[in-house]
């Protein structure tokens, strides 16, 4: 009889060059399916187990560590441009399990699974006593900051009207007592000054977006807005291809922007003259 | 750590291959 060897796992070194190129391939699966949120950047790779696969390769099972960066889901800026979120700014953290097959030198994700966590009030606090603290996206105050500081951006802007997408991240701020919101926006296909009803503007065709910033203060009888709004450039996207792996995962089901043909920036500008604001 | 049966294995630091380093901060 002939002894037949076990298909067991072997455990690989977690700073391993092959385990961080799995890895940050993963991060790049991650950030390549986000729709909304922000970036995350790896921190650490908890696990590495290589399973052999028949007939032929093998199969990455990673678990990672990675926090949130300050770049949106829809920003173009490359990864390695994007700045980590700061313990004071109240980081976000994301734990990830990952299944990527080996073969023929090739990688692909096979599954994905992530959970993201900001970190604990108490962790911040005993750092920073006065840094403002993650607000639940459905708090009101972080909806009217919102409306308000997109209202604002659009009666100074002279390009499209833009519609509010998503909020982000939110903070309440005690001193001067104010919010901070973060939000992404759309264009639409009304000229910002010349609408009277939103409600009949459309989202153009080939996706436009931006992402703001605003800090909206309650003063006596009036608000005081500052709000700063990016207009991201189009990006063509290639789909990518997906393994027709049963019980495959994806971290989210869609591209992060729509497949649409690029669009030049209105008037020839370039990206970065799209950059507008502060509106006070 | 592998050695001849007459040979005693010196002590060395204990590798601990995961979690790997950490690249920014733990939270």
């Amino acid at each position: 009889v002939t002894a037949v060897p076990l298909l067991g796992y072997r455990e690989h070194n977690c700073d391993d060059p092959e385990a961080e190129q799995v890895a940050l391939l993963a991060v790049d699966h991650i950030n390549n399916h986000l729709q909304q949120g922000y970036k995350h950047i790896l921190n650490r790779i908890d696990k590495v187990k290589v399973w052999p696969r028949r007939p032929t390769g093998e199969v990455y099972e990673l678990e990672i560590d990675t926090l949130e960066t300050t770049c949106h889901a829809l920003d173009p800026t490359p990864l390695a441009n994007c700045s980590v979120r700061q313990v004071t700014q109240h980081a976000v953290e994301g734990d990830c399990d990952f299944h990527v097959l080996k073969q023929d030198g090739q990688f692909t994700v096979l599954s994905a699974k992530c959970d993201s966590t900001p970190d604990s009030a108490e962790d911040i606090l005993k750092l920073c006593p006065d840094c403002p603290l993650l607000t639940p996206l459905n708090d009101t105050r972080v909806a009217q900051a919102a409306e308000a500081a997109l209202t604002a951006f659009n009666e100074k802007n002279n390009g499209a009207y833009l519609q509010l997408v998503e909020i982000a991240r939110a903070q309440l701020v005690p001193l001067p007592a104010s919010t901070y919101v973060e939000f992404t926006v759309a264009a639409t296909d009304c000229v910002a000054k010349e609408v009277t009803d939103p409600a009949k503007c459309n989202l153009l065709a080939d996706k436009q977006y931006g992402f703001c910033k605003a800090t909206v203060a309650e003063k006596v009888a009036r608000e005081e807005v500052e709000v700063t709004c990016t207009i991201f450039p189009a990006q063509p996207v290639v789909p990518q291809p997906q393994p027709g792996v049963a019980g495959a995962a994806a971290v989210e089901p869609a591209p992060a922007v729509d497949p649409a043909s690029p669009v030049s920036p209105p008037d020839g500008q370039s990206p970065s003259s799209l950059v507008v604001g502060p509106v006070l | 750590v592998v050695v001849q049966p007459s040979v005693g294995a010196a002590p060395g630091p204990v590798i601990t291959p995961c979690p790997g380093k950490v690249r920014y901060f733990k939270i």
